[in-house]
């Protein structure tokens, strides 16, 4: 049985899609069969796996409308363990439309369920918003994976996407948790930085992942070559930052 | 009258609110009185132009409810010639409510109406998505600027965002064009800056702003004290860059 995360923050820009490629990355290169669902309309995950979406004949928008499974829209990615459900622009359509459908909440978790044994994770990358797509990805999750920015914006919509969270557990998904926060381009040079672990620590003392993202150039240039960092440049601090992630999130595993 | 000026991308993190912020503080210190519109729900204008959101008995959200009229939100700053629209948690709420409203695409642009002569200009910052709150603020506009960070998936919502405007041009607002792109976060030791502006630079050669952001760590400290770069550290490249962004806009406005 696949463990499900939903990586989400509606605050922008945080390193939610560059968290999805190298963790769901990582764990491929620990020999864990992973799964990367792409639910951003920007279909940048897809993009930065190095899947050409202007020559995609189907994506998961016409999972969420019904007329394809998931199992004919997956794609293999250049790691042997890492398939991506990549997404088109059609997809800004589906918050529309899911809003008058039926069991417009599961679609997500519909769509996984014949598929859910063939993966170790399965990851959800979401789009910044609190919007439908980010609560089916919550509906179908396991838990909650929420990456934060080490800038001063970073602690400002916490409270509301883990109201969100909360009400989707109470309504919707009754098993759905806090995996944990991570902090994502840290800058040991920068003030900024150290008090927003401080803060993060502070308010969430269990829920901090030990291992930090380090602000790497290496992360921003991988996605140009389609490539998840490992293969980009494995020596790079944002290889090594996401590998002992990896580790650190199956040693959650093992506890439960 | 004023020039109404939406600052939109749905991608995330690009310098939205941090130019919403420091281009209506240039413009005020050029003695243009200027107003500027958190349209985000997350109120990350509203914070780091040091308004305390708990405090707050109204704000946007009542306006677009039709309980409040605009004039009854506004909230002078530290500069004399800049007021700002706050908003809270609760307009997350009002994309949702606002799909089965009257005029529900104009609810911004009718609550300007009556203060429309008070300013120079008004800015609309918008969350990172081409919801509701963001098609409200297009048709309200004159124009709309669009921040790219200088990074990888800076092209990759472009085309969906003018896809939009263009949109909302035939349907909704004839006057709305693009006043033009604006790169930000450039760091001149990094190659994919410089890709960046020369991809954006083939594209859309009449449209890219002359004056660049550069990346300064200063703007990303000035929000921590509620304070437009301006107020907080006149000397940086931060403020510089912006003084220059805005008497590059005023001269937009001289040659129309
Ligand atoms: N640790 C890092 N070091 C350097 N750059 C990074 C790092 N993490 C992410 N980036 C860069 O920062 C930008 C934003 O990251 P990313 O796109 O992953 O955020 P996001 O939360 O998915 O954004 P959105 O809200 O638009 O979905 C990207 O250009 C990415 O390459
Ligand atoms: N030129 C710059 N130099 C350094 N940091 C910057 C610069 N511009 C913005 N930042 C920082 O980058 C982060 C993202 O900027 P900002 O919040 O303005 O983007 P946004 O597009 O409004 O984000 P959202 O999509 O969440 O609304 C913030 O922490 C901000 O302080
Ligand atoms: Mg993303
Ligand atoms: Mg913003």
């Amino acid at each position: 049985m696949a463990k499900i995360i939903a990586i989400a923050n509606q605050k922008g820009g945080v390193g939610k899609t560059t968290t999805s490629i190298n963790l769901a990355a990582s764990l491929a290169v620990h020999s864990k069969k992973s799964l990367l669902v792409d639910l951003d309309p920007q279909g940048n995950s897809s993009t930065g796996l190095g899947i050409d979406r202007s020559q995609l004949t189907s994506s998961l928008y016409d999972v969420l409308a019904g007329v394809r499974s998931l199992i004919d829209v997956l794609n293999q990615t250049e790691l042997n363990d890492l398939f991506i459900v990549p997404s088109t622009k059609d997809l800004v359509g589906a918050e529309i439309e899911l809003v008058a459908a039926e069991r417009r909440e599961y679609r997500i978790k519909d769509a996984l369920a014949p598929v859910h044994d063939r993966y170790d994770y399965i990851f959800l990358d979401c789009p910044p918003s609190l919007g439908l797509l980010t609560v089916n990805a919550l509906t179908a999750a396991d838990s909650l994976l929420v990456p934060i920015q080490s800038e001063y914006y970073a602690l400002e919509g916490l409270s509301a996407l883990l109201e969100t969270m909360n009400l989707v557990q109470r309504r919707l998904n009754s098993k759905l948790h806090l995996e944990g926060i991570v902090i994502t381009m840290f800058d040991s040079r920068n003030r900024i930085s150290h008090q927003v672990v401080e803060e993060v620590r502070a308010h969430f003392p269990d829920k901090l992942f030990r291992t930090i993202i380090r602000r790497n150039v290496r992360l921003s240039e991988s996605p140009s070559y389609g490539k998840p960092i490992y293969l980009y440049d494995a020596n790079s601090t944002g290889s090594q930052d996401y590998l002992e992630l990896a580790k650190e999130l199956i040693g959650h595993g093992e506890v439960n």
